[in-house]
């Protein structure tokens, strides 16, 4: 699993 | 931000409050498929779960509580207060074979195998294919109101825009969530069809009517 992007969208 | 992202978001409520007062002032929910209202609530559920843990922005937080109450509110509105109107004949769809799918692969393809992330990605492919119990509606009675057809238009123009938001935020800050981008495309390869009936007839003043 690659790094979790930062969930900054509806 | 950028203006693709907000015309996006902007798309999305109004689709959302379109809906919403087309069901309350009507007073009815005919040609509206409840399952697929039912789906929406359940892609918002389950991405603003984080509105518990993380504070990204006002605007952030307030459109994440705006959807949820509106999809709850429209669920409601559907399957309680004007449940009279609902046409469960033709809404028919069987969405189990949506959902067990996309939960089964939201456990396969993941950026994280942790219970948020598996649910953000659970909600993005179920968002991905919510609408198909309507366009089955659709299909079904081989018509549309035309307010259920601006519904559909904003609906499907805000994940297209969301799609140049990623380009843009790809060009720009380097960013891309394949997950994200992938499911994008197929939600919005789903509405082509309807776009060119909304273009070619609704646009031209005509009634959505579909060969039935």
């Amino acid at each position: 699993e690659d790094e979790v992007q930062a969930k900054d969208e509806l | 931000m950028n203006i693709f992202r907000l015309t996006g978001d902007l798309s999305h409520l109004a689709a959302i409050i379109i809906l919403l007062l087309k069901i309350w002032k009507s007073r009815s929910c005919a040609g509206i498929s409840g399952k697929s209202q039912i789906l929406f609530a359940m892609v918002f559920t389950t991405r603003y779960l984080d509105l518990l843990t993380a504070y990204i922005s006002l605007y952030n937080t307030s459109m994440k509580i705006i959807y949820i109450g509106c999809s709850y509110a429209t669920v409601y509105l559907i399957y309680a207060k004007f449940k009279a109107t609902y046409d469960g004949n033709h809404d028919t769809f069987r969405v189990e074979f949506l959902v067990v799918p996309v939960g089964g692969l939201s456990f396969l393809v993941n950026h994280d195998f942790s219970p948020l992330e598996i649910l953000w990605t659970f909600s993005i492919y179920l968002e991905a294919v919510a609408i198909l119990p309507q366009l089955f509606m659709i299909s079904k009675t081989g018509e549309a109101e035309t307010i259920t057809t601006h519904y559909l238009f904003f609906l499907g123009l805000y994940r297209a825009l969301y799609l140049i938001n990623w380009v843009w935020r790809f060009y720009f800050e380097g960013f891309f969530d394949m997950i994200a981008i992938v499911a994008g495309v197929v939600q919005t390869i789903l509405y082509c069809d309807f776009f060119y009936l909304y273009v070619t007839k609704v646009l031209k003043g005509k009634k959505l009517s579909l060969p039935a």
